[in-house]
């Protein structure tokens, strides 16, 4: 299945992004708008029903400084698991992949496996080291991936990746699920006299409760 | 399941960095609440890529830090709101302002509390000004406050001062959540609780019969 990433932005309208008031500009791009991000959103065949996209990459040119923020939840899937170590053993990333459809949650040793190599195959087609390449998954709890669609689109994903506001929004719209919204927003502010770009995507309809540390 | 991926190319140290999204984090995301379910799979990454050509940030104390922690306090915000807009089944966005508690964890705790509560969430649904359950809430949810100093509105609409309930207009105060229900739009609960510095915010939806029905359909 083939789809351009112009299109992907289309399957779901953008949501009201309700930013409070502050001293900063709210500019297009989402997150390709800060220097040095492309992004991209592609359909692989991951989803149960319709073809949405439901990949999604966002990488950095340079070595990032990385942070995360995890489900305190004990029950935690597996590429949660993953980033934890990854961001335990090193203070940079360069990339984040993200699929919808499977969580991979609660999928044991096997779960785990598929996202060490999921990542070490983005990886290398990204010239990256294994660890610079955090992952993502929402979906089904308790079915894992669907490895070999990932792993078939991973070649069109990265050739995919741009920086333009289209990346941005069809990442935004691959890692939606029920979701009736694309959620992506990005300011523009000035921190100590210096032009500064913040800019995000976020999914989230139902089994929202978080409690992230 | 809640994901989020935030981009910057401000400069900033890994230790700065990290404190400073996980700040940002419990004033946003760990802030809504759409059913009370949290997700095996909640995760926040955020990359600084350090290309804007600003300075380097090395202490959370210092200006430029507090400038950078406040924008990404609004992204994520602007994010969160979005999700909780989203939610499923849901006919609008519920925003809890607490003020007046000793602490932003103790107010934080307090909006939370109301924005899940599922009785109050009905009660937005079926346009109900009910003060009662929000004040019962506020009661719960683990800090102490006293009650004569309780005061709640909804929207404008002042439903009860000084621990006590109020004479409102009934039908202004439903046509307001008629109205936000209507044009999607936002309902907003106002709470005091004393006389501290501490203010915070959370952000739910309404509770509809589309949440039973989506879920009831959509296996997790």
């Amino acid at each position: 299945v083939s789809l351009s990433t112009s299109e992907s932005s289309n399957y779901i309208p953008a949501a009201p992004i309700l930013l409070p008031q502050g001293p900063w500009k709210q500019i297009p791009g989402g997150v390709t708008a800060a220097e040095g991000f492309r992004a991209a959103g592609i359909y692989g065949g991951l989803r149960a029903k319709g073809e949405k996209p439901d990949l999604a990459l966002v990488t950095c040119d340079v070595d990032a400084t990385s942070a995360g923020a995890f489900t305190t939840n004990v029950v935690a899937a597996a590429p949660v698991v993953y980033c934890k170590k990854s961001l335990d053993v090193s203070e940079t990333a360069r990339a984040v992949l993200i699929n919808a459809g499977q969580a991979n949650a609660a999928t044991g040793v096997a779960g785990y496996q598929d996202v060490i190599e999921c990542a070490n195959t983005a990886a290398k087609l990204l010239h990256m080291k294994p660890e610079d390449v955090l992952v993502e998954s929402t979906g089904v709890i308790g079915q894992r991936i669907k490895k070999e669609a990932l792993l078939n689109s991973l070649p069109r994903l990265v050739t995919s990746l741009s920086p333009s506001t289209e990346g941005a929004d069809s990442a935004a719209v691959a890692i939606t699920t029920t979701d009736l919204v694309s959620k992506s927003v990005a300011v523009e502010s000035q921190v100590g006299g210096t032009t500064v770009r913040i800019g995000g995507m976020a999914k989230g309809s139902g089994m929202i409760h978080p409690n992230m540390a | 399941t809640m994901l989020s991926v935030i981009t910057t190319d401000a400069l900033v140290q890994s230790h700065v960095w990290r404190k400073m999204v996980q700040i940002a984090v419990n004033r946003s995301f760990n802030q809504i609440t759409v059913d009370g379910d949290t997700s095996t799979n909640d995760t926040v990454i955020a990359l600084a890529s350090g290309l804007s050509g600003s300075t380097r940030i090395s202490s959370t104390n210092c200006y430029e830090a507090i400038q950078l922690q406040t924008c990404l306090d609004a992204v994520m915000q602007g994010l969160a709101k979005a999700i909780a807009w989203d939610g499923e089944g849901a006919t609008c966005l519920i925003e809890v302002m607490v003020a007046g508690a000793g602490s932003e964890t103790e107010a934080a705790k307090i909006a939370r509390s109301v924005a899940s509560s599922s009785l109050v969430k009905a009660a937005v649904y079926g346009r109900d000004p009910n003060w009662g359950r929000i004040a019962a809430a506020a009661g719960y949810a683990g800090i102490s406050f006293h009650p004569n100093k309780l005061r709640i509105s909804l929207g404008d609409i002042l439903l009860m001062d000084s621990g006590q309930p109020l004479p409102f207009d009934r039908a202004a105060a439903s046509n307001f959540l008629r109205k936000a229900g209507e044009t999607h739009g936002t309902v907003g609960i106002h709470i005091s609780v004393g006389d501290g510095s501490g203010s915070a915010q959370a952000w739910g939806c309404d509770l509809s019969y589309d949440y039973v029905k989506i879920n009831a359909e959509y296996t997790t």
